[in-house]
């Protein structure tokens, strides 16, 4: 039983989820012309999207189909961990003609990851 | 040190990865840097100098305003309503200084006017300017006894000082003025026309900001021709000497009525343009109820 409950916690620990994901600007040569901020929480989606998919794994019906097609034929790939949410950030910078610049960018955090 | 957006070292990688020929991975991540340039609405990447200037006003909204930042800036008191208002439409905020040697300054008995030209033109075309703001420092006006000390009023740049001023309390009149063409004659006054007025009391140092929004949407939709502004500082009229010319240095239209050239970058006159690119719905500024 203990070791089934070990496999079973594991196998939690691989699901599909959201893990940490810190974008340094300095690490891509961004901070020259990025005054604010210096980096950001971007998150990134990761892990299985197993059979039979949980409520929590926030997937749509065509990946519920799929995932249950691929537990009867391997052939068929296993539904993708993806980002379902994103939000913005606000970036100051300095642009190419060193004009001072805030502005929005769309779709930079993921805020929620799913099986689709 | 990079030429592009793509870091070298990823670039190397990709290039040594052997998936590809050498022409193909470079289509590739040529392709990649022209979509992240895209991204960013650049289009080439930015290399700015040491000098380059990032105004205090600009920081103070990005704490303000950015959904990532902590908002416990407050509103800059000099702010405008207007700029406010626009801020809470826009997703972008640009700011601009005017190109110095466009300038054209005059003083004469009691007024002083100052002709300005902002580039406008590396505003991308979709842009769609909801505001603008024309802000000009304006040091406080001291009696003779006590100069200004610029470095206290600079770092509080955007806040009253706590100076005090031994002058008469004169009362200023600034008008703000969209120049339509260049004057009739030689020595003309250029074709005007009022776009913001107000009395301002000389014995506080503080920002004031000028709603320029009908000029400026004008000029960057391409409706008008972009002749620049014109700001009329009607001083408390004193018979002349020393006092009549302090008086008409105390706002900082032009670099040459600023005494300390070092606060000059942050003393001198911004404009700010408050626009929304039609990319997404997240805006600037959420006020708290919204939020």
């Amino acid at each position: 039983a203990g070791h089934r409950k070990q496999r079973r916690k594991h196998q939690h620990k691989a699901n599909c989820r959201r893990h940490e994901l810190d974008v340094d600007f300095s690490e891509v040569g961004w901070n020259e012309w990025i005054v604010a901020p210096p980096g950001y929480h971007a998150f990134y989606c990761h892990g299985v999207c197993p059979f039979p998919l949980a409520d929590h794994l926030n997937s749509t019906n065509h990946a519920i189909v799929q995932t249950l097609v691929n537990s009867v034929n391997s052939n068929i790939p296993r539904a993708c961990c993806v980002p379902t949410e994103l939000s913005p950030i606000s970036l100051l910078y300095l642009d190419e003609y060193e004009k001072v610049i805030l502005k929005n960018y769309q779709d930079m955090v993921v805020e929620g990851c799913g099986c689709r | 040190g990079a030429a592009g957006l793509i870091p070298e070292v990823g670039r190397r990688k990709y290039s040594e990865s052997g998936k590809q020929s050498p022409e193909q991975s470079e289509n590739f991540l040529n392709e990649f840097e022209l979509r992240l340039l895209n991204m960013f609405g650049l289009k080439r990447r930015p290399n700015p100098s040491r000098q380059a200037v990032v105004p205090q006003y600009m920081v103070d909204l990005y704490h303000m305003h950015s959904v990532n930042g902590d908002h416990s800036t407050k509103r800059p008191r000099s702010m405008g309503r207007h700029a406010e208002r626009a801020a809470s439409k826009a997703n972008t905020i640009r700011s601009f200084h005017h190109e110095e040697s466009m300038e054209a300054l005059a003083s004469l008995k009691g007024r002083t006017t100052q002709q300005f030209f902002f580039n406008l033109t590396s505003i991308p075309g979709e842009e769609l300017i909801t505001s603008a703001e024309l802000r000009v420092y304006r040091d406080q006006v001291l009696g003779a006894t006590a100069a200004p000390t610029s470095n206290t009023s600079y770092n509080r740049s955007n806040s009253s000082s706590t100076k005090t001023s031994t002058s008469a309390g004169g009362i200023h009149r600034i008008n703000v003025y969209e120049v339509f063409g260049a004057p009739a004659s030689p020595r003309g006054e250029p074709l005007t026309r009022l776009l913001d007025t107000r009395l301002v009391q000389d014995s506080l140092s503080r920002w004031e900001s000028f709603d320029v929004s009908p000029a400026v949407s004008q000029w960057a939709s391409g409706g008008r021709h972009n002749h620049g502004f014109m700001v009329e500082v009607f001083h408390p009229y004193t018979q002349g000497g020393e006092e009549a010319q302090r008086q008409s240095r105390h706002i900082r239209v032009s670099r040459s009525l600023h005494e300390d050239q070092d606060s000059w970058p942050q003393a001198r006159p911004l404009l700010v343009t408050y626009s929304h690119d039609g990319r997404g719905n997240a805006v600037l500024h959420r006020d708290k109820r919204q939020a």
